[in-house]
């Protein structure tokens, strides 16, 4: 419930509509978007049951590790309606044609794979905001302190998902197991577009805000 | 930790 409550709102890309569309500017869209998210999303992390109660060191280690995958992860649930296509932003959602405009065909694609895989299981809002807490939690940064409290964190939010699976799916016993085994696919993705967006900023022609720079180079 | 000090803000502001 306090993962529900915490799930920010929908954010706009509101691209420029005075220039032309190309690949700079949805790179430079997508880029601006990323930094508004990872605000919002660091400031969602605080909401976390347990999360806060982490030192600041290790509040900052998961999020350095696992920020792209809560990225993706949001734009995996907005999508899940949508066939083929995915809602970066409520005003910005990419087809194939955009996304090999903007060069993210290989990306988008594998970030469909995994949208996929939740269409195929109906994934629900709340199995939704424990999945991307447990893939905070469990964002395998090699700089923990305090590894003790870190998995405290994860039997919490396992435990989460277990009980809400056992209440509101007894038929599928394996549902939560199910679930747990779509966070490789999501782990590959999100390195794949850190990859991506690494050789993005080495290029230096998409301006990039501090924040999502910031990040980058933590992943670099 | 200097390098990261926008999270680093971010993480400390209490909203």
């Amino acid at each position: 419930s306090l993962l529900l409550v915490a799930e920010p709102e929908g954010i706009f890309a509101m691209p420029d509509p005075t220039v032309p569309e190309s690949d700079i500017k949805a790179l430079t869209t997508l880029c601006d978007l990323a930094d508004r998210e990872l605000v919002v999303n660091i400031g969602w992390a605080k909401h976390i049951p347990g999360f806060p109660s982490l030192s600041l060191a290790d509040q900052m280690s998961l999020l350095q590790s696992g920020w792209m995958e809560i990225l993706i992860l949001r734009v995996v649930f907005r999508s899940l309606a949508l066939e083929d296509k995915l809602v970066y932003a409520e005003d910005y959602i990419m087809d194939e044609e955009q996304s090999k405009l903007a060069g993210l065909l290989d990306l988008n694609n594998a970030i469909l794979q995994l949208a996929k895989k939740y269409k195929t299981m109906g994934l629900e809002k709340e199995e939704f905001v424990v999945l991307k807490a447990i893939a905070l939690a469990n964002s395998d940064s090699m700089q923990i302190e305090d590894s003790e409290a870190v998995q405290r964190l994860q039997d919490v939010l396992h435990g989460a998902l277990h009980d809400h699976e056992a209440t509101h799916h007894p038929e599928d016993p394996r549902r939560a197991g199910k679930l747990i085994m779509t966070l490789p696919l999501l782990r590959q993705t999100a390195a794949r577009a850190v990859q991506h967006f690494c050789s993005i900023k080495q290029d230096g022609r998409v301006p990039m805000h501090k924040l999502f720079l910031e990040l980058l180079e933590a992943k670099a | 930790k200097e390098k990261h000090k926008i999270l680093h803000r971010l993480l400390q502001n209490s909203t």
